[in-house]
């Protein structure tokens, strides 16, 4: 049959990469005569040939023994698809609709392998395939592609690139461990590759950093939905063990890419989550030098680096929608009825499960609030470099009386959302952390908020102690707005009723 | 109805992967045995660093395994190296082990600066231990390979020799200090690595003039 | 509450001088326990 034949010239390939080099001269003749011959002539041949090889190596594998070579066919068959990326005429499709189509075939072999009944699924043949595609396109990419001697393939190559990783990453997407769990390890693995990651989060002008975050975002997706309240499976304890592991490497080495990206994650992290979130908001920009955040008398409007404006990526006006015209009429003209506006749109329609640290549901949009908290925090900072400081760092401005009244009128679960948000964005030592930090002490001490006092003190707390109550690291703005309200004249913690309520908190800050 | 399913490249595995789409699109609020089953056998065949390795198909007779004594471990050279013992810290600051080393070897090696990904591997510090015919024989006996790039480095960054493109020498400059009275207070001979005759440093004649366009810049 | 990442630190290569080594050229695999090799990390070899 047309199978059958397809897997005898597989297999010739096979035991010619096993006798030359990848680079002599008889493999790309074999490619020319694979082209000549008919065998990768047209799509409808490429997609026969290629899904009989795929085939033919994972079952090589599956028959192999497991302690010798596993993966001599799958190999060959990622040196294939390689150099047919580069060598091939590109007549009848381009070289990103190729790509494409490996991929896709990829994907459809993979699917039925993983979702048969009776499935003999292994993840470990796809996983070296997608990173022998990576180990190759490496290789190549060196020095921008200096290797390919023809110029105009060169040129090609280069624009490719990017291109590449992209839809690399948009495949492995698909292959998320929600629709696929049996790649579930797999996928962090790839996701994390050296040849992989560090390459996106490279690529120029950050053209790899949406992509990526969307995969890190699946990843969180996955854990949010399988972690509860009641045990977690061994298997997520692992996943979330690596995922922890793989955000430490990033904060290490590209920790501008969690500063940027934060907004995003928080959305996504699953809520009980406590350290990987402090993990991710404790990433500090490279050349900066942190104060000591215990100081007592560390005065932010000293530090330089609290006027600098963080870099957003992904801009939170984008979730704003309608939202965006109140609360900008708001920030330049506050109006009692802008302001009702805003309040009372940000609850949900419908609750919604969601497994917290004290609560399973919620009735607040949390995307939301988080998007007005985080907007709110942008403009300010942005009205502070082009007026003066004076014009946000005062409990009359717009800026911070929009989220004051939003906390006044709000529900409980509202207050709860929104101090959160802003304790989000007590990090390193920039305007937004100065900022909140201001608006998050003058909220504790207000006189301003009447019988209310007592729940905004006790949440804000609450969201402290959740945040500094883990193992470290801690986000520097966490500490230093403690350690200041550790240290208030007018209002002594010990004596306020929510701290007498618990005596382990007592205890804790009887010692601090 | 959809076309794509009337595609016979496609019909048959595609209804397979639009069941995937289901659970995205309404995850299951508690994992389905299959899932659970799915999730564990994934954590099992998890892929380890072995998995995510270069692969390499065709193999150099020369890198050949050569059959040992079974008491010798048969796993890759490439093993994770162990903490750092505040010793063998500084000995990596301060340069390789000074005993087992020559007095021309001395001179040429120089406190391991280099930050680079490679300087934290085993390989690369296992190199820095090396003498200089071991670097060259793998330099010369391994090309196109990992560890002559990595041999490349070492000499290059460690030891300061230098690689001429030309006739793929490798080169380097001894500065001596000139007995009291001379002209100049230093003086300057070239050796080079004569890997194709005597397997040995031997000097530059007199005539022999550096050009720095003739060399690779590592 | 999470864990102290001390040894999770250690394991990566994560020092806490102020000498700052990238990881992620020769990260080798997400769990310590799948990392007991090294891995070749990019490189480049002129003609």
């Amino acid at each position: 049959s047309e199978t059958e034949k397809y897997y005898l010239i597989f297999t010739e390939w096979v035991k010619l990469l096993q006798k030359v080099e990848h680079d002599d001269e008889l493999v790309t003749v074999f490619l020319r005569q694979m082209v000549d011959r008919g065998v990768l002539s047209d799509t409808d041949s490429l997609i026969n040939f290629c899904k009989a090889s795929f085939e033919l190596s994972i079952l090589a594998f599956k028959a192999s023994d497991p302690t010798g070579e596993v993966f001599v066919s799958i190999d060959a068959l990622a040196m294939l698809v390689t150099k047919l990326l580069v060598v091939q005429e590109f007549e009848d499709y381009s070289r990103n609709e190729y790509l494409d189509i490996i991929f896709c075939i990829l994907t459809m072999v993979f699917s039925k392998d993983h979702e048969q009944d009776n499935s003999t699924f292994n993840e470990r043949p796809y996983f070296r395939f997608f990173s022998n595609i990576l180990s190759e396109w490496s290789s190549l990419r060196g020095h921008d592609f200096i290797k390919i001697t023809d110029q105009q393939i060169r040129k090609e190559l280069i624009e490719f690139d990017n291109y590449f990783y992209n839809t690399f990453a948009s495949y492995l997407h698909l292959i998320q461990p929600v629709a696929f769990p049996g790649f579930s390890f797999a996928f962090i693995t790839l996701l994390s590759h050296r040849m992989f990651l560090p390459n996106m989060l490279r690529l120029e002008n950050k053209s790899g950093w949406k992509n990526l975050t969307i995969l890190i975002i699946d990843l969180f997706r996955f854990l949010d939905q399988y972690t509860g309240k009641v045990g977690i499976s061994n298997a997520i304890s692992v996943v979330y063990k690596g995922a922890l592991r793989v955000i430490i490497g990033i904060s290490n080495d590209f920790p501008e890419y969690l500063i940027e990206n934060h907004y995003e994650f928080m959305n996504a992290l699953p809520s009980s989550y406590a350290q990987l979130k402090n993990v991710m908001l404790a990433a500090i920009p490279k050349k900066i030098m942190l104060p000591n955040p215990y100081d007592n008398g560390l005065d932010m409007d000293k530090i330089d680096s609290c006027k600098m404006q963080p870099t957003v990526f992904y801009d939170p006006v984008v979730d704003l929608h309608s939202f965006k015209k109140p609360v900008d009429n708001y920030l330049r003209i506050p109006s009692n009825s802008l302001m009702r506006t805003i309040i009372n749109g940000v609850y949900r329609d419908e609750y919604s499960f969601k497994s917290g640290i004290g609560y399973d549901y919620v009735s607040v949009d949390q995307k939301l609030v988080r998007a007005v908290v985080l907007h709110v925090g942008v403009e300010a900072g942005l009205e502070s470099e082009k007026t003066s400081s004076g014009a946000i760092f005062n409990a009359k401005s717009s800026y911070y009386t929009l989220l004051f009244n939003l906390l006044n009128e709000g529900s409980s679960e509202v207050r709860f959302k929104v101090i959160e948000a802003m304790m989000e964005q007590l990090r390193y030592p920039n305007i937004h952390t100065h900022w909140f930090t201001f608006v998050l002490k003058n909220m504790f001490t207000s006189e301003e908020w009447g019988e209310q006092k007592s729940e905004i003190q006790e949440i804000i707390l609450r969201n402290i102690f959740e945040r500094i109550i883990v193992n470290k690291p801690h986000p520097w703005g966490v500490t230093v707005l403690f350690t200041q309200l550790l240290n208030l004249n007018n209002v002594k913690l010990l004596s306020l009723p929510c701290v007498k309520k618990v005596p382990e908190i007592e205890n804790i800050l009887k010692i601090l | 109805q959809h076309k794509a399913f009337k595609n016979p490249l496609f019909s048959e595995e595609l209804k397979y992967w639009l069941d995937s789409k289901r659970p995205l699109m309404q995850p299951y609020k508690e994992m389905p045995d299959r899932m659970v089953s799915q999730l564990e056998s994934s954590l099992l065949n998890c892929p380890d660093s072995l998995d995510a390795d270069t692969p390499y198909l065709y193999r150099n007779p020369l890198s050949l395994p050569h059959p040992t004594s079974i008491f010798f471990p048969s796993e890759p050279i490439r093993f994770v190296s162990p903490v750092d013992s505040p010793q063998l810290q500084q000995q990596q600051n301060t340069g390789s082990n000074e005993s087992i080393k020559s007095e021309d070897d001395k001179k040429e090696s120089k406190p391991s600066t280099t930050h680079d990904i490679y300087s934290r591997t085993s390989l690369a510090k296992t190199f820095s231990k090396f003498d200089l015919d071991t670097l060259f024989f793998i330099f010369y006996h391994y090309q196109g390979t990992y560890e002559q790039f990595l041999v490349a480095r070492e000499l290059a960054k460690h030891r300061n020799w230098k690689f001429n493109k030309i006739n793929r020498n490798w080169y380097y400059k001894e500065v001596t200090k000139s007995p009291p009275g001379m002209q100049q207070a230093e003086e300057e001979t070239w050796r080079y690595f004569d890997y194709q005759n005597s397997w040995l440093a031997r000097r530059c004649n007199s005539d022999f003039k550096y050009n720095e366009e003739d060399f690779e810049k590592l | 509450i999470g864990t102290d990442l001390s040894s999770m630190l250690h394991s990566l290569g994560i020092p806490r001088d102020n000498q700052r080594y990238r990881i992620l050229d020769t990260f080798q695999s997400p769990w310590a326990e799948t990392s007991r090799s090294e891995v070749e990390p990019r490189f480049f070899t002129p003609e």
